[in-house]
């Protein structure tokens, strides 16, 4: 049965696709819906540019990381010279 | 039974493929009533962009929150190793007696952020 | 909304970088 619903889902996923596409099919024609559409094609450049900056976000995080690491090895070295100053 | 099976395994491939079919044409009029120009993009175009940027918001939000961890672990061992660094030195301190420099007050502050 | 969910993820990480910017600071004054 969990083969049929996986089945039944993925079918209605498609309905669900053309039925967004038949909604969409004469939106060029109506202008307040064309004026809907450039907004959201403005909003999805503003949220490509927020994911843009999250990925630069993340790799300063990784960097980051990476010196915390390095800290942390280093002091490591300064324990073992004190252990051995002992 | 088996040929029952077939036959709806075969109705499930007919829907499957009239379904993509039905949708590439309403793509491909799309498309064509409403060519992408600058600055105008089409239903489509935006709909696949859409799904775009929902596929790497989760990329991006799968990312963080491991590195963000792996950041808070490192510190945590950081203070553990300076601590048992700084309560040694001062044992040694005391046995030998010798003064060590009084705590600056941007040493105080490093303790504080530290802590 | 997914434009809110990014900023706030954004904001989040940019305020965990300057708190271990601060940190890594911190611990190199104590390592003098």
């Amino acid at each position: 049965s969990s083969d049929l619903e996986q089945i039944c889902s993925y079918i209605n996923e498609k309905i669900g696709n053309i039925k967004k596409f038949l909604s969409l099919r004469n939106c060029g024609q109506e202008p307040t819906l064309k004026t809907i559409l450039n907004k959201i094609g403005d909003e999805i450049m503003v949220v490509n540019e927020l994911l843009n900056k999250l990925e630069l976000e993340i790799q300063y995080q990784e960097q980051t990381t990476k010196s915390l690491k390095e800290l942390h090895e280093s002091l490591e070295e300064d324990y073992k010279d004190v252990e051995h100053l002992k | 039974m088996e040929e029952e099976v077939d036959k709806l395994e075969l109705m499930f491939q007919k829907a499957d493929s009239d379904l993509n079919y039905i949708q590439y044409r309403l793509e491909y009029e799309i498309k064509t009533n409403h060519p992408d120009s600058a600055g105008e993009k089409n239903p489509v175009t935006l709909l696949q962009e859409l799904s775009a940027i929902k596929t790497r918001h989760q990329i991006l939000h799968a990312c963080f929150k491991p590195i963000a961890d792996e950041q808070k672990e490192t510190k945590s061992r950081i203070c553990a190793t300076f601590n048992k660094t700084m309560t040694m030195i001062q044992n040694l301190q005391k046995q030998t007696d010798l003064e060590l420099s009084p705590v600056t007050k941007e040493e105080k502050m490093a303790i504080q952020q530290l802590k | 909304t997914l434009k809110g969910d990014i900023s706030i993820l954004l904001d989040k990480a940019s305020l965990e970088s300057q708190e271990s910017i601060g940190f890594i600071k911190a611990t190199k004054v104590l390592m003098k």
